[in-house]
């Protein structure tokens, strides 16, 4: 160990073992990751697939090697207990990404969340032993957060009970999913429904894409992979055409909406609400996942500060010049310090979160009550925007605090960076989630101040009373009738 | 001013407070004077107001965040006094900075000028004190080499030897001369053009 980290390790004020059981939940969960990890990394998984360093890997090499590491973690995780222990390491394994990340994040998620019983059954155990490999296929080459504007069509034949799939136009086109590109062999694809030509918004449908035996793309499926990314690099973000594609009247996920035996479309009343507690869950874990690219961009920069010196030490000694640490310039604390702490504070807001959604789920489970969704929807869209702008702002921070060697590949940084900044866009551009939150805040407000005029009455939904809101500890300052006093820091 | 101001957690919170309902209404009443006095349709509205509507939902979303992180920061007073130390300090230190670097914000709800100086103070002084904890604070993140795949950030700080032994495996460095110099450079540097 180089003798600058282990010098600057004697000088901590606390035990270090017991921040990380602290940072981690408890003294139990560090030795069960650290546990997994030796057998992962360092044990069962010798690094013997890489024959030249990673990062001179062709992009179709690093989506081969990505492949090569997912089936062999996949296979070891069925030895395992608790196989969805294995999902963080693979994670953190697989740095370019997993062609497996949507199939377990969003595929098996939404066939939980929009399958009835009976789909659950027939997909989800294939789904789970890998024998189908499905991806989530909603945003289109022209479309994204902008849901109504999707094109893909799926038009119900009554007789045939069969829809028809099209991509109508070239914009039309599905665009993005991760695996989609040479992977998955299923798609859960979000069309427009049609029934007896009345139009009946968007639904998911379960999509074959690709021949079991041959993985071949089936008949009227034109699927590819869309090319080089900042990051992510083995996620085979696809596309996929489709061209007049018949699936079964049962390929339509039927939790919240179906069509009856005698081919009348029946739709549940909270199906919308049902549908963002999807959402809300992959973004709070998206606020997870900052606080641990940020915990891995600040952890290399600050090392590499403790090591990297620089400039004439003031306090040289015996008329010996020596050189400055950099971690010894003010400037470069100044860069390091929030970046610890934004790292602590994703966590406590995903801690927060997922007890909030975690309620929220029993809420709406036990008593069908929907009424806190609409804050916790604003909320984590907001925070999934703010945490991965400032999550994506500190990496590129950490990046340059280490010079020209934070400008090279090797240090890990810039593919972190990609990773994060990916965040921004995924899951809902920022800007479109800030406005999501504002808009949540404009009506709190709006109801307090009582501006409203009549047009806005209709746009307006209280979903909790006031005195509910009230006491909300997230908004219920707005409910002042003047500004909080600051006390003795203004004049 | 007496006492430190970073400290004064309570005191910053309603700082953070008073900014975030200081935006949001600033934000409402730019859509409802342009919907009142204007007659635009709330749609018209909306768009034309979006980076006021944009900085309203950014203040309020810190002022959330601050009161998440102090939660989970004060849980540590029960678990172990040493770590509760240090989390506090780097907490202070995060107020601080969000302020510092956000001043406009925090003036437009009243904090003046001598706050901000005295706030800057503070930062230097918890800088000094947070210098000794930096690596072990990284360190308590406890990530696998594997995880960082960093040259320049790995446990053992062996910093230059991996980046020297990463660079000696470039493709590019496994033949020499490179050919492609031979056969496009070569004879340019012997030509007298």
């Amino acid at each position: 160990v180089n003798p600058l980290l282990e010098e600057e390790r004697c000088k901590a004020t606390f035990n270090i073992e017991k921040l990380t059981y602290f940072l981690e939940g408890d003294q139990e969960k560090t030795e069960r990751r650290r546990e997994l990890e030796k057998k992962f990394y360092e044990d069962e998984f010798p690094n013997d697939l890489i024959k030249v360093p990673v990062d001179y890997l062709s992009h179709s090499e690093i989506y081969t090697e990505a492949l090569i590491k997912a089936a062999r973690i996949y296979f070891e995780a069925f030895n395992l207990e608790d196989p969805r222990e294995v999902l963080g390491i693979a994670d953190a394994y697989h740095y370019e990404a997993s062609p497996l990340l949507l199939h377990f994040a969003m595929f098996i998620p939404a066939l939980m969340g929009h399958c009835n019983d009976e789909q659950q059954a027939r997909w989800l155990p294939d789904a789970i032993e890998l024998k189908i490999i499905g991806t989530y296929a909603q945003t289109e080459l022209g479309h994204g957060s902008y849901l109504k504007g999707l094109q893909t069509e799926a038009i119900y034949n009554d007789k045939e009970k069969t829809f028809t799939l099209n991509s109508p136009t070239l914009e039309s086109i599905k665009w993005w999913p991760g695996g989609l590109g040479k992977t998955a062999n299923h798609a859960i694809v979000q069309a427009q429904l049609f029934v007896d030509g009345v139009h009946r918004g968007l639904h998911p449908f379960m999509v074959q894409i690709r021949d079991l035996e041959t993985h071949k793309p089936l008949p009227g499926i034109e699927v590819g992979e869309l090319g080089p990314k900042l990051g992510f690099k083995a996620a085979d973000n696809g596309y996929l055409k489709l061209s007049s594609v018949v699936i079964p009247k049962s390929n339509m996920l039927m939790k919240n909406a179906y069509i009856d035996d005698n081919g009348r479309y029946q739709a549940k009343k909270a199906t919308d609400k049902l549908n963002l507690g999807t959402m809300l869950f992959v973004r709070v874990l998206i606020i997870d996942m900052m606080s641990f690219n940020i915990s891995k961009a600040v952890t290399i920069a600050t090392r590499y500060s403790a090591v990297r010196k620089q400039g004439i030490n003031p306090d040289s000694k015996n008329g010996v010049t020596s050189e400055l640490k950099i971690i010894d310039y003010a400037a470069q604390r100044y860069k390091l310090i929030p970046c610890i702490a934004l790292s602590h504070a994703c966590k406590a807001v995903f801690i927060s979160l997922m007890s909030a959604f975690k309620d929220v789920n029993e809420s709406m489970s036990k008593r069908s009550d929907y009424r806190s969704i609409p804050l916790l929807h604003a909320m984590s869209s907001g925070l999934k925007a703010l945490t991965t702008d400032l999550g994506a702002s500190a990496v590129e921070i950490c990046r340059r605090a280490c010079g020209g060697n934070g400008f090279l590949l090797a240090s890990g940084l810039p593919r972190i960076f990609g990773n994060t900044v990916a965040a921004c866009t995924y899951e809902g551009e920022n800007t479109i989630l800030y406005l999501q939150t504002a808009r949540y805040l404009y009506k709190t407000v709006r109801l307090v101040s009582n501006h409203g005029s009549s047009s806005m009455e209709s746009n307006t939904k209280v979903t909790l009373n006031l005195k509910e809101r009230e006491t909300s500890q997230s908004i219920g300052y707005l409910y002042r009738v003047t500004r909080p006093d600051i006390g003795n820091l203004g004049k | 001013r007496e006492g430190k101001i970073v400290s004064d957690v309570d005191g910053l919170l309603r700082l953070f407070s008073a900014s975030a309902y200081y935006h949001c209404h600033f934000a409402f009443d730019q859509v409802d004077c342009r919907m009142r006095v204007q007659g635009q349709s709330f749609e018209k509205a909306w768009i034309e107001c979006q980076v006021d509507l944009i900085k309203a939902a950014k203040s309020h979303l810190i002022y959330y965040m601050m009161i998440k992180y102090w939660e989970w920061v004060s849980s540590g007073e029960k678990y172990d006094l040493n770590i509760s130390q240090v989390l506090k300090r780097l907490a202070y230190f995060y107020f601080g900075f969000i302020i510092n670097e956000n001043k406009g914000d925090f003036l437009a709800v009243g904090l003046d000028l001598t706050s901000i100086e005295q706030i800057q103070d503070e930062l230097s002084t918890l800088m000094v004190e947070l210098r000794n904890d930096m690596i072990p604070l990284v360190d308590a993140f406890d990530l696998h080499d594997m995880v960082l795949m960093s040259a320049i950030g790995c446990k053992d700080g062996n910093v230059y030897d991996r980046l020297f032994n990463l660079a000696k495996k470039a493709p590019l460095n496994q033949v020499d001369p490179n050919p492609s110099f031979i056969k496009y450079i070569k004879d340019l540097t012997k030509s007298k053009l």
